[in-house]
């Protein structure tokens, strides 16, 4: 229905001009329609980092499109935030600054939020309350150990065979 | 609803009984490429109701089931069940008033595949009713995997008007 | 024309076969055709990894299918191999063990071949003979600098604005 | 035929001319996201005569120019320049007795362009075939840049076929 389509666009616009500038250290970002009507017009995100006067998406850095999407996808979780956010190596393209950035706000969500994340990333372990080590010591079967972060960064990098 | 624990058993790298605990409100998952983290997101994603194999990475849903390795057999049966906290009551229907809700997947090689909640056999219907209104639906935005965000990145504007859609 | 489609077809399996099991230590990985026409059949790539008996690529893990998809371009590239070769973040999902045998490889190929890459990969910037730094101390202006190994990690995280 | 040095003027966020040496055989190149690296890479793509801007990331040929930051205004002007070292003479018909090869591309806003070599006026044809049997051809595998992989990995067969084709 138009109306609420409507309403997601404009609620999905309203979380993205707080998370996007949170994440970017500054900037803006907005959806915008490609057309008149809503029903048949597609949708697509201006942005722009602190600084830079980009109109497209397109010419923008590797890690700055996926802090871009990552800013979308946390205003689309938003608007019906389940009690768990699963993150599949997110991170992987960010800059150490921008993972701190990216950090701060998970703490944040996880005030209300449990997230479950994967991740290469020291930074990014450093705020685990608990890190799970998967190995594989045996080729091709999967096995858990519980560890530390200085377990965890060695882990990430065994040889798998 | 906070997830306490994930058990899974012939998923996939998975093949051995295996209990995950999650006691934590940020929990890290690390390892060397291949050694199964996204198929730990895979196992949540499958257990929840994905129908789609293509989702799972896979051609058809057996692909789930542990298909062997260099040293091991593969076996016949995939099984994952997540364990929830629900002291708080907020699953949605018959089971509110239950503290720890189990709800659990298994699929055989030969076709054979139920839905279990606190193992009563129940369809996918009600496992996806449990999560109304949490935001676990179908296509919520609560598990974002290995190569969402360059699809949403490369996505036309028709393909992104979709992304909204199943969000609205 | 279908001797040289066929031919390079070939070839590219030739290199496929020695690069796939460089790559990953072990393994084999193959481009087989769909059909039986090689004029209008598709190709796909058959890729197990070592000690894993998948038979598609599409259930192997990120950083697996990252370096499948390297060994691919590579042997594309052995085809009519350039002066120079550009890589642009191409480890970036790779684990230490996988990173360390694409160096060994790409220190391989540079006896022959000039490699200009991009990376936020110690292991990767550890092997350069040569380190070029790009920072951003204005908004939106880049400028060089040179840089040794750990003036490189500090600056690949240093705050743009 | 070693590629020595580039020069950029107004190219994207390289408004101030600036020059990179390369004196070794393997060169990295490091810093944090959005600062220029990758736009290096576009850089040495649009001086060996790519004719498409999406290649580059853009909309139109006219994007690589210097658009303006937060304390600077747009330039008209944007420049590259390519220095290969010939002293093995294999570079492709009347240029091999050269020692040095310098390869140039100018655009300016108002869609005055051109190329060079040794700062003479040249067609795009000479630059590719300066190349010809060097491996630098269009759509070579000599630049990998980023989100190629995962271009490769998503490819469908038909989409696979045409790599193998461009290749060949
Ligand atoms: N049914 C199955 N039986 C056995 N092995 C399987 C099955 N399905 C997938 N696999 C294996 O699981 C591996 C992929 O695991 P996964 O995607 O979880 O890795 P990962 O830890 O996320 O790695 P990365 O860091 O590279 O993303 C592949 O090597 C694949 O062969
Ligand atoms: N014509 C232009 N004028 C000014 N700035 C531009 C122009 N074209 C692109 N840019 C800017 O260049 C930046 C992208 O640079 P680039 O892709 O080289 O970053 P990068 O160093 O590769 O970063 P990452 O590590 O995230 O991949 C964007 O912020 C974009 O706004
Ligand atoms: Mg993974
Ligand atoms: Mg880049």
């Amino acid at each position: 229905t138009r109306e609420r389509l409507q309403a997601t666009f404009d609620l999905v616009n309203q979380h993205l001009s707080v998370l996007f500038p949170t994440l970017f250290g500054g900037g803006q970002a907005q959806l915008v329609m490609t057309g008149e009507e809503i029903l048949d017009a597609g949708v697509q995100m201006t942005a722009q980092p602190p600084g830079k006067k980009n109109s497209s998406i397109h010419l923008l850095s590797g890690g700055e499109k996926a802090l871009t999407a990552l800013s979308l996808v946390f205003s689309l979780f938003q608007l019906n935030p389940a009690p768990f956010c699963l993150l599949d190596e997110v991170d992987a393209p960010l800059d150490d600054s921008n993972t701190e950035r990216f950090c701060e706000l998970v703490k944040k969500m996880s005030l209300h939020t449990q997230f479950i994340y994967i991740s290469h990333n020291k930074i990014t372990m450093e705020m685990a309350e608990q890190l799970v080590g998967v190995t594989m010591q045996e080729q091709g079967v999967s096995r858990i150990v519980a560890v530390d972060i200085e377990e965890a960064m060695r882990l990430k990098d065994a040889i798998p065979v | 609803m906070r997830l306490t624990q994930i058990k899974l058993a012939g998923f996939k790298t998975f093949v051995d009984p295996t209990t995950i605990h999650f006691p934590g409100q940020r929990v890290g998952v690390v390892g060397p490429n291949g050694c199964g983290k996204s198929n730990v997101i895979d196992a949540m994603r499958w257990v929840l109701g994905e129908s789609s194999a293509r989702q799972l990475r896979g051609e058809s849903m057996q692909d789930v089931i542990f298909n062997g390795s260099g040293t091991r057999k593969p076996v016949g049966r995939a099984s994952v069940e997540l364990i929830f906290d629900n002291s708080l009551g907020k699953a949605a229907g018959q089971w509110s008033q239950y503290a720890e809700i189990a709800v659990k997947r298994v699929l055989h090689r030969n076709g054979e595949s139920g839905y279990y909640i606190n193992n009563l056999h129940v369809r996918r219907k009600d496992i996806t009713d449990i999560f109304l209104g949490t935001g676990l639906g179908a296509r919520a935005y609560a598990i974002i995997e290995q190569g969402m965000i360059s699809r949403i990145i490369e996505a036309r504007p028709e393909e992104l008007r979709v992304f909204l859609e199943e969000a609205a």
